[in-house]
């Protein structure tokens, strides 16, 4: 016991089998955000590199983006072979907590989020899904910080180094939000 | 984001998961620290982004 406490061995990797269908679901509002035709591009690419069949829609008001949600969802469970993943990309202006639709009203990212779960996607129960979000979540705006404080100044290109404020943390809660932690 | 090349986040994401392979956190991580080095011009001034990751993955996932 104690020797194994002095000499602890690395962990057993344990991955997820992606050799089942990988299918992703992008969301994009394109009206007002220019550039994002670029982004959708570079998605498409990247989802074509990574062997995912992807599917597109642009401009969904608040509602079109929890319908479409749930079409994926439905499609999902009803797919012939088994998935091994889903990957959703929603894009819009937003503020904490919610999307803007094409129709400028807001839609709850905790409602779109429910719809894969593994209470609601039987095919999904147990397999990864991978949440990609480009939106506000407010208004503030980080001017960053010094690195090394006001000692020690890191000088790049003739100006100070800065990061921005809220790096090199790792939050880990003992449940996940709205639940009782036992 | 910019007029022509999009934004930030979904570019670097996207130029860490096609040219990168190892575990999806490991390259979200690469995606923060490359964020965290660029400098964005907001109205002249320059501000500073980064994305947030918060995982309940059980296992390594590997898109590659």
């Amino acid at each position: 016991m104690e020797e194994e406490m002095s000499n602890p061995r690395p962990l057993q990797e344990e991955a997820y089998d992606m050799s089942g269908a990988r299918l992703a679901l992008t969301l994009c509002v394109t009206k007002a955000r220019e550039g994002s035709e670029a982004d959708l591009d570079a998605l498409e690419r990247m989802f074509r590199q990574l062997r995912f069949k992807s599917t597109m829609k642009r401009d969904p008001t608040a509602q079109q983006f929890q319908e479409e949600l749930e079409k994926f969802q439905q499609a999902i469970d009803t797919w012939e072979d088994p998935v091994s993943c889903a990957f959703v990309v929603l894009m819009a202006h937003g503020e904490e907590g919610f999307l803007e639709g094409e129709d400028g009203e807001m839609v709850k990212l905790e409602n779109l989020f429910e719809v894969l779960n593994n209470k609601n996607c039987r095919a999904l129960r147990a397999k990864p899904k991978v949440y990609i979000i480009q939106a506000c979540r407010g208004e503030q705006r980080d001017p960053g910080e010094t690195v090394g404080g006001d000692v020690i100044v890191m000088i790049t290109n003739g100006k100070p180094h800065t990061i921005p404020t809220y790096t090199d943390a790792l939050h880990v809660y003992s449940t996940v939000e709205g639940y009782i932690s036992y | 984001r910019h007029d022509q090349n999009g934004s930030c986040f979904i570019q670097t994401l996207v130029d860490v998961f096609t040219e990168r392979k190892g575990p999806i956190l490991e390259l979200l991580t690469e995606v923060t620290r490359r964020m965290a080095e660029a400098e964005v011009l907001q109205e002249g001034k320059q501000r500073k982004v980064n994305p947030e990751i918060l995982s309940t993955l059980r296992k390594q996932l590997y898109l590659q």
